[in-house]
C-alpha cells in the first residue's frame, strides 16, 4: 500500500469521523443529504461482500466492516433518532436518487470486468459511489450556508477521491499489473464533480470567510 | 492484479 492510498484511506475515515461528531456533539444533521448517506450504505454493502469470499489483511476488513458500520449507524440516526431526525432538512434534499441507482445498476449490466454476480455488484457500488454525492451537493447548494463541520466533512470525502487519483497514478507506474479502467474511470469521474466545492471553499478559507456556495 | 481478480482497494 503506498502514501497516497493510505492518507486517501485516512482523509474517508476522517469525514465519516466528522460527519459523526457533528450528529452526536449537535445532534442535528441539518445541511446532510439522507439520501446521500443512504446511497454510500448501499455502496458498501454491494461492493464489500467479499468479506465472506476474500480475505487481503486485517486492515482492509477493519475498515470495510468500520465503513459499513458507521454508514448504517448514520442512516439510522438520520431516520430514528428523535432530535436528529427532526433537523433533517427534507424539504431541501429532494435530488431524485432513484435515477441514480437506475442508472448505476444499468450501466453495470453492460460495463463489469466479468459477468458474474459479485462483480456486477462491484461496478454498481463503484458507479453509484461516484454520483452519490450529488444530492449532497445539491442541498448544499439550496442551502447556501454551509456550516463548518458540514464543509469539512465535505472537504474530507473530494480529499480522499483526489488522493486516491494519485495513488492510481503511482501504482500506474510501480505495478505494470495494475489495470482497474472500471475504479480509475469512475474516480476521475467522482472528484470532478467536487472541484466546484472546492473551488468555493478555498476561497473561504483565503479569505478567512464562512463558506457559502452561490445559488 | 488479473482484472477481475482480488479488489485490494476500499
Amino acid at each position: 500500500m503506498n502514501i497516497f492510498r493510505f492518507l486517501g484511506d485516512m482523509t474517508h475515515l476522517i469525514s465519516i469521523l466528522i460527519l459523526l461528531l457533528k450528529i452526536y456533539a449537535t445532534k442535528s444533521c441539518s445541511g446532510i443529504s439522507l439520501k446521500t448517506q443512504e446511497l454510500y450504505a448501499l455502496v458498501f454493502l454491494t461492493r464489500y461482500l467479499d468479506l465472506f469470499t476474500d480475505f487481503i489483511s486485517v486492515y482492509n476488513t477493519v475498515m470495510k466492516l468500520v465503513f459499513i458500520a458507521s454508514s448504517l449507524a448514520i442512516v439510522w440516526c438520520m431516520r430514528n433518532h428523535p432530535l436528529v431526525r427532526r433537523s433533517y432538512d427534507k424539504q431541501l434534499d429532494t435530488f431524485r436518487h432513484y435515477f441514480l441507482l437506475l442508472a448505476s445498476f444499468l450501466l453495470a449490466l453492460l460495463l463489469h470486468e466479468k459477468f458474474a454476480f459479485q462483480e456486477v455488484l462491484w461496478a454498481f457500488s463503484i458507479y453509484l459511489e461516484a454520483v452519490a454525492i450529488l444530492p449532497q451537493l445539491v442541498l448544499l447548494q439550496r442551502s447556501g450556508n454551509v456550516d463548518n463541520l458540514t464543509g469539512q466533512y465535505v472537504f474530507f470525502l473530494g480529499a480522499y477521491r483526489a488522493l486516491y487519483i494519485f495513488n492510481w497514478i503511482y501504482r500506474y507506474f510501480i505495478d505494470p499489473h495494475f489495470t482497474r479502467w472500471i475504479a480509475c474511470v469512475s474516480g476521475l469521474v467522482q472528484t470532478a464533480l467536487y472541484a466546484d466545492f472546492f473551488y468555493y471553499y478555498f476561497i473561504s478559507w483565503k479569505n478567512n470567510a464562512k463558506l457559502q456556495l452561490p445559488a | 492484479t488479473e482484472p477481475s481478480g482480488v479488489k485490494d482497494e476500499l
